[in-house]
């Protein structure tokens, strides 16, 4: 093998025949940023913890993916993000779950991981920890895009009870029914 | 949901997994992103792993860490145990894809979607980007 970095920005139903040029441009593009990110910090000398958050933190960054920035909403109109990390030489592990002020959760998660004794923590507390051990706090409306408020608003117009996956629809189980990337 | 693993000069192993969950989600709700073993996993002596799917079958299937247990057990190549654990998963009603990468710098990005947004890079610093099937 002579891979060094892997990444996803989500997985569903994604055709071309969907697709825009100039969007499929700026995600080629984010995703080579995003792997150029890593890289560079392997080439450094970096550890793949670093060149794994390196990567994260521009996909989140970004408003076409689901995380961070661009995060879809929740029924109450909320951004709610989770992110975990592991390294796999100590087999530690940090993670974050339902925060809203992180402006990069996977910073958070590395915290966590690093910074305490524990691996999880959620919700308010995620945050206070987060704000103490330095991470970048921002106002909720950060995470506001159009996109995913449109989508949010569509989903509730279907069905006010039901969840939407990621990005797809007409799913085995017939449950999602969705034509965009939701998340 | 976005994610990567990646290996170092060092010869460590590393993944990270970052989401906003799910649109119109209610009471709390918290997928497989976050949940050490499913959403992500890395080990020095297999392989590092992170998901993006549906986070229900994802947890369901423990889908990391039963991607490294096929390769340290049953000593499975990355390709064939990341396939097997997404083939779980789809079995199972759920969909989505994850990114592997072993300790030899070996890897798979498989997928039971349409398509999935992936990318990967060599040591020699190769860029491949895929989008659909």
């Amino acid at each position: 093998g002579n891979y060094v970095l892997v990444i996803h920005g989500g997985a569903g139903t994604i055709l071309k025949k969907n697709m825009t040029p100039e969007k499929e441009t700026q995600y080629r593009a984010a995703l080579e940023q995003a792997l150029k990110a890593g890289y560079a910090k392997i080439q450094e000398g970096k550890s793949s913890l670093d060149a794994v958050q390196a990567a994260v933190n521009i996909l989140e960054d970004n408003p076409l993916f689901n995380a961070g920035k661009g995060a879809v909403f929740t029924h109450d109109g909320k951004n709610e993000m989770d992110a975990s990390i592991m390294n796999g030489k100590t087999l530690e592990a940090g993670a974050v779950a339902g925060v809203t002020t992180i402006k990069n959760p996977i910073n958070a998660a590395r915290a966590v991981m690093e910074k305490s004794e524990h691996v999880m923590m959620a919700g308010r507390g995620a945050e206070a920890f987060a704000k103490e051990a330095g991470c970048e706090i921002v106002d909720p409306s950060y995470f506001y895009t159009e996109d995913r408020w449109k989508g949010l608003q569509k989903a509730l117009k279907e069905d006010s009870m039901k969840a939407k996956l990621d990005h797809s629809f007409n799913n085995k189980l017939g449950i999602i029914n969705i034509d965009n990337k939701f998340g | 949901t976005v994610g990567a693993v990646a290996l170092d000069k060092s010869g460590n192993l590393a993944a990270a997994t970052s989401t906003g969950g799910m649109t119109n989600k209610k009471y709390g709700r918290i997928g497989d992103s976050p949940i050490i073993g499913a959403g992500t996993y890395a080990n020095n002596n297999t392989v590092a792993v992170s998901g993006t799917g549906w986070g229900e079958f994802f947890i369901r299937t423990v889908v990391g860490y039963d991607v490294s247990a096929l390769m340290e057990y049953k000593k499975d190549p990355v390709s064939k145990a990341a396939q097997t654990v997404i083939d779980k998963v789809g079995k199972l009603g759920g969909d989505g894809g994850l990114i592997a990468l072993d300790k030899d710098g070996n890897m798979a990005m498989p997928f039971n979607t349409e398509g999935m947004y992936r990318g990967a890079i060599t040591k020699d610093g190769k860029i491949e980007i895929y989008i659909y099937k």
